[in-house]
């Protein structure tokens, strides 16, 4: 996250590889699901043997013994409709909830974010040098309609996307931040409005911020999670 | 620290089941554990195989033989492991081949071998005994001859041949750094044994089989799980925790022609090790560092070792497996990047058909998802129990394995599918030209539970 600060958001999940390194984000929509980006992974037909989730831990690198941390393997890959660039990954086991563990809600079917409602996106990637990368980075980024932020990228954002605003002095995910949450306020909930796909350059001055539109696939991942 | 097991073969999840007429050849051991099994049968000449089970009791069973159809058939059981003496199923020799114990009988310019029993047409004094292993008229090295084994031919004019058993360094080569070598050397270049993959002892380690599918670390053969120059393993040796091997190289027209079809240039596929296009940049506009550069980062991949991994330039590469194709980047303070603004390939089949609207009146008869598979009888529950099926759904026409949407699924088209890792999939059929997906816009106050909630004083926290 580039210009974020260390926060704390207890629903974004660490993915793991089989080295144990950290290179993706998620999100823990309930206690056996992660919400994440289809372009961190290299097929949905395949096991994900020696793959985990890391929660509970705002340190990308936690102590072996520090108390909190819950690290879970995967057990399964399910490919989102094909031009939504999401998969869902089951934990083998659920995840326990506490003060540092919680599920992020999902938005109802179809729902548009009005503008201006405030969000953030969080994650342990790269920072380009403007914060430390080895907590978890939150960033606060306002909604922008589609036809605005059209006018930035002339047109290339579709229906199934969403856009936050860009600040001059640069905002937005990076390397490693991929499959993270764009969560948005709702009252007093937070909700799981987008996801982090990679775009070109990470925190461009003056770039807008684009993400998978949650709502667009809500039934999809109630059907997965039912099913 | 040399494990009994080192002198087998493992096939998981296999028994090798005696034919009737010879099933009592067979040895029941008790109370073994697995290491005990395997050193009674290494001691034991006639002992060439085991089955060890583990479910619903754990028993050791010696056999006189490895697979082989006459003898003795391999079938699946969950339960069982099979282990054969390796110098038994070998198909190629170490050293001298003294311990060959293959089948082979015809010699390097194609005559059969005399029987080792016989003294016709050549006269000799060896006499075939449980441990010299002169079986029939099989090759064999006997006295440790140079030319490695050999017998005596039924030509008259020609006392005895080598039969020209390859070394196994050399039966099956490697190309570029032997990611995909699947050989069987158990030795490294100076010789010393190597250690079973599946064990800690003596060197512990993180390259466990079950976690590594597809490096294929079987038993103790020499593998590269870890995108090193060359195949290596762990050895036997507590002082050397691992050594390279010494494994011939294929012909370099043999590694050309093998890679040419499976490039891609605009998109890559799986984790990109096929990627040959020239994105030389990270995402975040970082120019890469050339790969036959050592500065600002030295690094271990140096082109003309890993020759069939196209390191040119600076361009995004996957030469060691890693999740996407990466680079050193020319900026010190990071070392490497994913590059995944590269997009992945669309790896769906062409679409077969289209469905209006949501596809819920759809009632063609495309019955293989967006990747090809085969979908599964709605009125079946295997290998998916199906949740939703003719009797939930009397009126979807819910008919064979053709795709349809029951439950108004807004994506389109689905079924249950063939694959049992994949318990439903969209199907290979689009969108009619013109459809259109409607975004709600207002919606009043949503209510959550149970969601969303988290500690907003992160002091505590970060403690």
């Amino acid at each position: 996250i580039v210009n974020g600060i260390p926060g704390n958001s207890p629903w974004t999940v660490s993915l793991r590889d089989r080295k144990g390194n950290h290179f993706c984000g998620g999100s823990l929509v309930n206690s056996r699901w992660v919400i994440s980006t289809k372009q961190c992974f290299s097929s949905c037909y395949v096991d994900l043997p020696g793959y985990s989730a890391m929660l509970g831990t705002l340190f990308r690198d936690p102590q072996e013994d520090e108390p909190s941390v819950q690290v879970i393997p995967l057990t399964k890959i399910v490919c989102g409709p094909s031009e939504s660039q999401l998969v869902m990954l089951q934990l083998e086991f659920p995840a326990q909830f506490n003060e540092r563990v919680s599920q992020i809600c999902l938005p109802p079917e179809r729902y548009i974010v009005p503008e201006d409602t405030e969000c953030e996106i969080a994650g342990w990637g790269e920072t380009k040098g403007t914060g430390d990368e080895t907590v978890l980075n939150v960033a606060k980024v306002p909604v922008i309609s589609n036809s605005r932020c059209n006018q930035y990228f002339r047109g290339r954002v579709r229906e199934n996307e969403m856009c936050t605003n860009a600040f001059q002095g640069g905002v937005g995910a990076c390397e490693k931040d991929y499959g993270g949450p764009l969560a948005c306020r709702n009252s007093d909930c937070w909700v799981l409005e987008g996801v982090i796909i990679p775009m070109r350059r990470c925190g461009h001055p003056g770039q807008p911020n684009i993400f998978i539109r949650v709502s667009v696939y809500v039934d999809w991942i109630k059907k997965v999670m039912e099913m | 620290y040399r494990s009994p097991l080192n002198d087998f073969q493992r096939s998981e999840g296999r028994e090798l089941v005696p034919t009737s007429w010879n099933s009592n050849l067979v040895q029941m051991l008790p109370n073994l554990n697995l290491e005990e099994c395997a050193s009674r049968c290494s001691q034991s000449l006639d002992c060439r195989a085991f089955n060890y089970e583990t479910r619903p009791t754990v028993s050791c069973k010696h056999l006189p033989w490895v697979a082989d159809r006459s003898n003795a058939e391999v079938k699946r059981n969950v339960n069982c492991d099979l282990y054969e003496k390796k110098v038994y199923v070998r198909q190629c020799i170490v050293g001298k081949g003294e311990d060959y114990r293959g089948k082979v009988f015809t010699t390097k310019s194609g005559l059969t071998c005399q029987q080792w029993w016989s003294k016709f047409p050549h006269d000799h004094w060896w006499t075939p005994t449980a441990s010299n292993g002169l079986e029939l008229n099989y090759c064999r090295n006997p006295d440790g001859d140079n030319i490695g084994p050999w017998c005596y031919t039924t030509d008259p004019e020609r006392r005895y041949e080598s039969c020209n058993i390859p070394q196994c360094k050399d039966e099956v080569c490697i190309t570029c750094n032997g990611e995909d070598y699947r050989g069987q050397v158990d030795h490294t270049a100076s010789g010393k044994e190597c250690q079973r993959w599946d064990q800690q002892h003596p060197h512990q380690h993180i390259y466990q089989p079950e976690k590594y599918p597809d490096k294929s670390l079987d038993d103790n053969y020499c593998r590269n799980p870890d995108a090193s120059p060359v195949p290596w393993c762990y050895t036997t040796d507590p002082l050397v925790e691992r050594e390279n091997c010494n494994i011939s190289k294929c012909p370099t027209v043999q590694v050309e022609k093998r890679q040419r079809s499976s490039f891609t240039t605009n998109c890559f596929r799986g984790r990109g090790e096929d990627y040959r296009g020239k994105i030389n940049e990270t995402l975040s506009g970082i120019p890469c560092q050339k790969w036959n550069a050592q500065y600002p980062h030295e690094h271990p991949f140096y082109p003309n070792i890993y020759e069939c991994k196209g390191l040119e330039e600076n361009y995004c590469r996957n030469p060691d497996g890693s999740e996407a194709p990466w680079c050193f980047t020319s900026v010190p303070e990071m070392r490497t990047a994913l590059c995944l603004q590269i997009k992945r390939c669309a790896d769906d089949i062409e679409a077969e058909d289209c469905y209006q609207e949501n596809g819920k009146n759809y009632r063609g008869a495309v019955r293989k998802t967006r990747k090809g598979v085969t979908c599964q009888r709605w009125n079946v529950n295997t290998p998916h129990r199906t949740k939703i099926n003719p009797l939930t759904h009397p009126e979807a026409n819910l008919t064979e394995n053709y795709c349809r949407n029951p439950d108004g699924d807004q994506h389109g088209p689905w079924c249950y599918t063939t694959d049992p890792k994949t318990e439903f999939d969209y199907c290979a059929i689009k969108q009619c030209a013109g459809e259109k997906v409607s975004l709600t816009e207002q919606i009043e106050r949503v209510e959550f539970s149970e969601c969303g909630k988290r500690e907003d004083r992160i002091q505590s926290i970060l403690r």
